[in-house]
């Protein structure tokens, strides 16, 4: 990434990071769609012997041999059988039956957490800048376990499996699927059995926002992430004949447009089908948009995709206007022909004028790379969105991260729109998706893993998430683009990450695996879903009263039923990890209807991993005419400050 | 269609593992074999369940659920990048 590391405030603070020898031994394995080894992101310079506890290997198949290896990209294995047994045998002249990214996605992810230093990267002259991952030192496995079907979950539980024999300490998975029980979910269940070994599990939170509960991998011992946006945009404005100008963005680079204005059309006039504003493929009549500037709708299809709908037609370039669906998001795509993304209310105006002016005209202009853009971060439309539709006493998503227009590492196997007719090739891609958040958080937890080797996988996420951040610099809240309104922790959980300050929290919740036992007694699950989960008979003490709202969480969720009890108790343990002081508790609430109480409301810290407990009791005063509300919890010792969101809601 | 066969992972409760079996591999081999003549593992897992997974009919799917310590046989499912 070129942005990221500044945005985050790596660059900055490169002193405080940990030294490069310990965050070389920390080992990152990515689940996703392979790697392209070629990729000057793996580059092992400075890199000393691979990790003496590495037991992993670089396996051999379609061009891909074990020579592919370094001292950086220190194993590559691939997971097909699974696939191979629902679909039949992988054809071999598609797709690559060997650890190959042939798609670029996991090239992406895996330099993104980790990635060497490149400089002078770009995408066609775009994001320009010294590329590098999160934790630049941090070696790599890369574990292919999505094909061009998909990714089976017989095939991600082996991979899994295999990383941690391997020896891992951290797993990315920027995959998802649906919402299953945690005892069904294989992403879950090896998520689990990880997190009893030390591996820090980090997954992405899904694509389906804005739509309130959308998250995908919700169990609480695994970290979820969202996205937010960078400081950074790509504008490319459309001005029309009307003398109007709207802003959009677009990483298009190639032939420009007429300096004249061209004329301009709306792709559902330019269709018979139904769906023809959409811009599917075989929609658009050629002779009623060829030479044209074609508008065509957001949805459905790719948006990439739609460009070469317009391309093949004869079009002369493209309008993608985003819908309701969408709002005000920009995200910027490498088009095959001149074309820009627009929002929702600057498409609704265009429109007006397509439908309004007889002889409508525009022309679209490239701007190249824009920084400093402000207000930044800003929560993702297409990030999913909380509450937990599993357990809504867990609040999720934990934590956001940039997933918005992010340059990393591609595959020199597809172009940058992944469409099989883009036949150009690029080092570097930008692209969107909470697929590229959970990488930032899985290279950030190894810069903590670094710093604090014996740590567990719950106390680095609680330093991630008490440290994180839920404004801007001037104190106002975090923004949601899908509502162009204060963003709330359903869309960001405890905020954006701050990875300096997480690796000095002060204090942080702990988890170990007979908590998460706990948590699912608390569910009451019974032993049989309990031994598949946790591979061992574990029985629940039918003597003691297990609940939900004790698991050491480093967030809140509060749920009142309505008509019944009012008063809902929290509990939680504190364990210090830095030097002695006096933490001192703030609570806020939203709601004046709802207040808190912590007991007691100051810990003093005499020593290290010294632990202190507290209760927090909510009280819903009156019948609340909101369904959800949110609040704040904070201890802090006037050097660190140790935050918790806070989600209400009434069931 | 009765034959049409799926993939399934299996979760076995290994402390149930019968004395007889020297290996606990063996033990899931005879718990399929005892549904199913022809079908396959896929997989073994050691460290994420103890279990595998494999092709079945629906038929065998629930009777493979029914023997003796089998926690959970569960459809695979298809997951997609975020």
């Amino acid at each position: 990434t070129t942005r990221t590391p500044e945005f985050l405030g790596l660059e900055k603070s490169e002193s405080m990071s940990p030294e490069a020898n310990l965050a070389s031994e920390v080992v990152i394995g990515v689940l996703d769609t392979g790697v392209w080894p070629e990729s000057k992101s793996f580059d092992d310079s400075g890199l000393g012997p691979v990790p003496s506890s590495w037991k992993g290997a670089c396996e051999t198949g379609t061009n891909f041999t074990s020579s592919n290896c370094n001292r950086k990209l220190i194993g590559a294995r691939y997971f097909s059988k699974g696939y191979e047994a629902a679909l039949g045998p992988i054809d071999e002249s598609k797709e690559s039956k060997s650890p190959r990214d042939d798609d670029g996605h996991g090239t992406h992810t895996s330099t993104t957490a980790a990635g060497s230093l490149v400089g002078e990267a770009s995408l066609f002259g775009y994001a320009p800048g010294t590329a590098r991952g999160m934790a630049t030192h941090a070696r790599v496995a890369a574990y292919k376990v999505c094909w061009v079907g998909g990714c089976f979950s017989s095939d991600i539980l082996a991979a899994m499996d295999k990383a941690i024999d391997d020896n891992v300490n951290v797993l990315s998975m920027s995959l998802g699927g649906g919402m299953p029980d945690y005892f069904k979910d294989s992403v879950a269940i090896g998520a689990f059995s990880a997190m009893e070994k030390g591996i820090l599990v980090s997954c992405s939170a899904g694509n389906a926002g804005p739509t309130p509960s959308s998250l995908s991998n919700l169990a609480p011992w695994i970290t979820t992430v969202g996205a937010g946006t960078l400081d950074r945009d790509f504008p490319a404005y459309v001005s029309l004949g009307n003398g109007k100008n709207y802003s959009g963005v677009s990483l298009y680079r190639g032939n420009s447009l007429p300096e004249t204005l061209t004329p301009f059309i709306y792709a559902g006039n330019a269709s018979n089908s139904t769906s023809g504003n959409l811009c599917m493929m075989g929609t658009l009549a050629p002779e009623k948009v060829a030479g044209k500037i074609v508008l065509c709708d957001r949805g459905v299809n790719a948006r990439v995709q739609k460009g070469a709908v317009v391309k093949e037609a004869g079009g002369a370039g493209m309008v993608l206007a985003n819908t309701a669906a969408n709002g005000e998001e920009l995200v910027a795509d490498a088009h095959l022909l001149p074309a820009t993304s627009v929002g929702e209310r600057s498409g609704n105006a265009i429109k007006n004028y397509l439908f309004s002016d007889p002889k409508p005209t525009v022309t679209i202009l490239f701007e190249g790379t824009k920084i400093g853009v402000q207000p930044s971060p800003v929560i993702a439309a297409f990030s999913s969105r909380g509450p937990n539709s599993i357990t809504p006493e867990i609040l999720k998503p934990d934590i956001i991260a940039p997933g918005v227009n992010i340059l990393a590492g591609w595959s020199g196997g597809v172009g940058p729109t992944g469409l099989s007719i883009d036949t150009r090739r690029v080092a570097f891609n930008i692209i969107s998706g909470t697929s590229m958040s959970c990488p930032h958080v899985s290279g950030l937890a190894a810069l903590v893993k670094a710093a604090h080797l014996d740590w567990s996988p719950a106390a680095i996420r609680s330093a991630l998430m008490t440290t994180a951040y839920t404004a801007y610099k001037k104190g106002e809240s975090l923004l949601d683009v899908a509502t162009g309104k204060p963003a709330t922790p359903y869309d960001y959980g405890a905020g954006h990450v701050n990875p300096i300050a997480a690796l000095n929290p002060g204090l942080v919740y702990d988890l170990a695996a007979e908590d998460y036992l706990n948590f699912v007694c608390a569910l009451n699950y019974t032993e049989s879903q309990i031994n598949s989960l946790a591979r061992r008979k574990f029985t629940c003490d039918t003597s003691k009263k297990y609940s939900l709202n004790d698991l050491n969480y480093p967030s809140f969720s509060v749920v009142f039923s309505s008509g019944r009890s009012s008063v809902v108790k929290h509990t939680r343990t504190l364990t210090n990890v830095g030097s002695p002081g006096t933490y001192k508790v703030s609570a806020t609430s939203e709601n004046p209807s709802v207040k808190i109480s912590v007991e007691p409301d100051s810990l003093n810290f005499s020593e290290t991993n010294e632990k202190k407990a507290y209760a927090v009791t909510f009280t819903a005063t009156g019948s609340s005419s909101i369904m959800d509300s949110f609040g704040r919890l904070e201890w802090t010792d006037g050097k660190h400050t140790v935050a918790s969101p806070i989600a209400i809601t009434w069931s | 269609d009765a034959h049409q066969r799926s993939t399934y992972i299996v979760h076995m409760a290994k402390s149930e593992m019968p004395a007889s079996f020297e290996h606990h591999s063996h033990w899931y081999d005879s718990s399929l074999k005892s549904v199913s003549d022809t079908a396959e593992m896929i997989y073994t897992y050691d460290n994420v369940i103890h279990g595998f997974s494999t092709r079945l009919t629906a038929e065998e799917a629930l009777l493979l659920g029914s023997q003796p310590g089998i926690l959970s046989v569960l459809p695979e499912l298809t997951y997609e990048l975020h």
